[in-house]
């Protein structure tokens, strides 16, 4: 594709043209875009942030997909809303508003050695590709090397495990280098990890049984986000917190984040609730992405109604 | 390359404590090659696991003589990939 007007959003995509996808937006939109690079992966690849800003010092609203990389369908959903964000700014009010006040941050690919390892060599590919000494398995579960918890149940100490914590709190660059960004700006406001699959909206906690002591406003902006998503397309959600919802997880990002101070830290798990899994089709991406981005909005809405 | 030619993905139904037991310590199992999608955790949440071909035998034989129920979710992990695939090289073409 040429432009990003000619960008095939209902297909998957390569690392080199999701990176050349975010180039020809920032090029297309430079008085809205720009592209930040926040560190390099393991292997040497840039850790891509766009940065969506129409003034100077605002507070931020933090978005990721994809840092397990097998989940094809979050990647593909973070192109789509990186569209959306600039087709709909100018047009949609409630957009317009919240980008008239605060700046969006949008990571599409969070793991891009994963990434490139799930087109290349393991489709089924979930971790970092940072070898472990020691061992001949390779890689950390980036959702459980954050220093929430970390090392606690809901996590393996195995280098081997799908669920490997890794040697210390952010020992993984992909993770560092949030945290770098996320502290050195200091005024995020709300963060949403995006995931696949299962169908559900979290909140923390996923180390602790102890709920947030935000946890009924968390709640029930969770159900007003899944009931915006499920408006389009009737798609069944549950929410609620990690632990109670899902199982426990040690050292996973939005606990880090909330424990940070962000109160509006949420992680997805977008379609579907199995069937396909990692493989779902390609023909489900604009639906996954357009119900997702309902949610979304709700959540950013309230994130802009609500300053603390 | 690898392939996963005749990986199956099980959704598997504990349905008591018991179960559960049974189905981590299938997990713990590393020559079976088992990769949970979602792991056995408690009753009320569907267990998936990409299962490969050589370990499916083992495996089915395991969940049928303790009684576990599952159904097989993707037939065949490989065909999807394929799929995918085509989807994707098409995609280039245009």
């Amino acid at each position: 594709p040429r432009n990003t007007d000619d960008f095939v959003y209902t297909n998957y995509h390569n690392l080199n043209t999701i990176y050349s996808f975010m180039d020809m937006l920032v090029a297309e939109h430079s008085d809205l875009v720009s592209k930040i690079v926040i560190g390099q992966s393991y292997e040497g690849r840039p850790l891509n942030v766009l940065r969506f800003s129409t003034g100077a010092n605002r507070p931020g609203m933090w978005l990721d997909t994809g840092i397990h990389s097998r989940e094809w369908v979050t990647q593909a959903s973070g192109v789509w809303f990186a569209k959306k964000i600039v087709t709909d700014y100018g047009r949609d009010p409630a957009l317009t508003d919240i980008l008239n006040n605060y700046d969006i941050y949008l990571e599409i690919i969070t793991n891009p050695d994963g990434y490139q390892y799930t087109q290349t060599k393991d489709r089924m590919w979930r971790k970092t590709r940072k070898p472990n000494p020691g061992s001949s398995c390779v890689g950390v579960d980036p959702n459980r090397n954050w220093d929430a918890g970390f090392g606690g149940a809901g996590s393996s100490s195995s280098p081997c495990s799908e669920t490997y914590r890794g040697p210390s709190a952010h020992s993984e660059p992909e993770v560092k280098a949030i945290v770098d960004f996320v502290k050195s700006h200091g005024n995020i406001k709300s963060f949403v990890s995006i995931h696949s699959y299962s169908q559900m909206l979290l909140y923390p906690y996923g180390y602790t049984r102890t709920p947030a002591k935000d946890q009924a406003e968390l709640h029930e902006l969770a159900r007003k986000a899944i009931t915006e998503l499920q408006s389009l397309y009737n798609t069944r959600y549950t929410y609620g917190s990690i632990i109670t919802t899902i199982y426990q997880a040690s050292g996973g990002t939005i606990d880090w984040t909330y424990d940070q101070g962000i109160k509006y830290s949420y992680t997805f798990e977008l379609r579907d609730t199995g069937r396909y899994g990692f493989i779902l089709p390609a023909n489900q991406i604009v639906p996954t992405a357009e119900e997702t981005w309902l949610a979304l909005m709700a959540i950013m809405e309230h994130t802009k109604n609500n300053p603390y | 390359k690898e392939t996963f030619e005749g990986h199956q993905v099980l959704r598997i139904t504990a349905n008591n404590e018991a179960q559960i037991t049974l189905l981590k310590e299938l997990s713990e199992q590393g020559h079976l090659g088992l990769d949970f999608w979602m792991e056995p955790i408690r009753e009320s949440l569907p267990i998936d696991v990409r299962v490969p071909f050589n370990s499916l035998q083992a495996v089915r034989a395991f969940l049928a003589y303790n009684h576990i129920e599952y159904l097989v979710m993707i037939e065949d992990v490989q065909n999807l990939l394929d799929e995918e695939q085509r989807q994707m090289l098409k995609s280039h073409v245009i």
